[in-house]
């Protein structure tokens, strides 16, 4: 199974048009691998960016040069896919 | 009776198992249909809410994009609360004397299956795609309703490839079919997550509907009346303002097919979870969108065309 060890999902508000296209341009780079939960569409509504471990530097560098303010909205993202597979687990017992 | 936890995740072998047990709860009131199978052969199962004779049908379907687990979840707790309301509820009871009901709780049986073993966080079909190393269409955006258009890739390895041909997906060919060949399909509804929107179309283009000033004031109905229950805010639109344009999507499909109320929910995360929703939120996530759905629902039975 996929592990998304260390892949942290930002939260990220763009405050103007030019901003969204940074964003924009940063989702058309393929070898990021990034993947919007939601994607940029006007300015001031909330972005959520799921970043692999291998490109949250590169992405957290970008998002600071082109002035986008962002913050860390889940950690690690395996830590609750852990939590969610044990509680399935346990529901599955429970049901048996 | 069966135990059956609606507060939890589930995988695709209970979630039929459950639906079973309903049809079987309910024998004069729900059947399961099998409208067609998945690329992985996977059943396309239904369940029917009917109460007899040719009637004009509601159409509800969950789970498109497979990561969306609340909504398979919210599905499957919506199907047993239209059959346990049924006869005690007057809305519901009236509601499924003049109407049928056809729920499809997991529209993307192979993704579902894909994001529990393999990959949490796919979302589209898992169709091989000739020439290419990539997997998966992204069903909504393979309907035929401005296909290939803006806000849908063309690129096989991207979560929203649009795929070679409109209907190429056998999931979204099966619902076609099925709507087609019924007839007399007078709403159409499909639920994803999250963000909490209630959209109608277009999405593809960004043009005012006809039906604009009704389903504006519907849609807004609806979500006061979810909102009523825990509080949860929604934005109210066609996809086009509310998110961004987007190409192929199913409500765009249905409602230039001649289904006038269509709409598509994005249902909660209101507490930066994303996908990962804790399924302590499935029951209060239900529970809500069924208001929304009850108000939809009623116009549509109210206002027949």
């Amino acid at each position: 199974r996929e592990t998304f060890v260390g892949h942290q999902v930002l939260e990220i508000i763009p405050r103007n048009e030019e901003q969204i296209q940074n964003l924009e341009q940063l989702e058309a780079q393929d070898h990021l691998e990034i993947d919007f939960w939601r994607s940029p569409t006007v300015p001031e509504q909330t972005v959520h960016v799921r970043i692999p471990f291998s490109s949250l530097q590169d992405v957290k560098i970008f998002l600071e040069s082109q002035g986008i303010a962002y913050s860390v909205m889940i950690k690690d993202l395996q830590v609750l896919l852990d939590e969610e597979n044990e509680e399935m687990l346990m529901n599955q017992r429970q049901e048996r | 009776s069966s135990g059956f936890n609606f507060g939890a995740y589930h995988s695709l072998d209970e979630i039929f198992q459950e639906m079973d047990q309903l049809a079987a709860a309910y024998p004069t009131l729900v059947s399961k249909l099998q409208i067609g199978s998945s690329f992985e052969n996977r059943p396309m199962n239904v369940l029917k809410f009917s109460t007899g004779g040719n009637k004009p049908a509601i159409w509800l379907d969950a789970g498109i994009h497979s990561r969306e687990w609340v909504t398979q979840a919210t599905a499957l707790w919506t199907a047993n609360k239209i059959a346990s309301d049924y006869g005690k509820d007057p809305s519901i009871t009236s509601l499924l004397d003049t109407m049928d009901i056809f729920l499809l709780p997991v529209t993307n049986p192979d993704g579902y299956v894909f994001s529990q073993t393999k990959n949490r966080m796919w979302r589209k079909t898992r169709s091989k795609i000739p020439g290419s190393l990539c997997f998966g269409v992204d069903p909504n955006r393979n309907w035929d309703a401005g296909f290939g258009g803006p806000g849908a890739s063309n690129n096989p390895c991207s979560d929203s490839y649009h795929g070679p041909s409109a209907n190429s997906e056998v999931e979204v060919q099966s619902i076609v079919e099925f709507i087609k060949s019924h007839g007399n399909i007078k709403a159409f509804i499909t639920l994803h997550s999250y963000s909490q929107l209630l959209m109608y179309p277009y999405g593809y283009k960004c043009t005012k509907l006809d039906d604009f000033d009704e389903l504006n004031i519907l849609a807004n109905s609806a979500a006061q009346a979810l909102t009523s229950l825990y509080g949860t805010n929604y934005k109210v639109g066609p996809i086009c303002s509310i998110i961004y344009q987007a190409s192929g999507g199913s409500i765009d499909w249905s409602y230039d097919y001649g289904i006038k109320y269509s709409f598509a929910f994005e249902l909660r995360d209101t507490g930066l979870h994303g996908f990962l929703l804790p399924a302590n939120q499935i029951i209060p996530t239900a529970e809500e969108t069924w208001l929304g759905l009850k108000t939809i629902m009623e116009h549509v039975r109210d206002h027949p065309y």
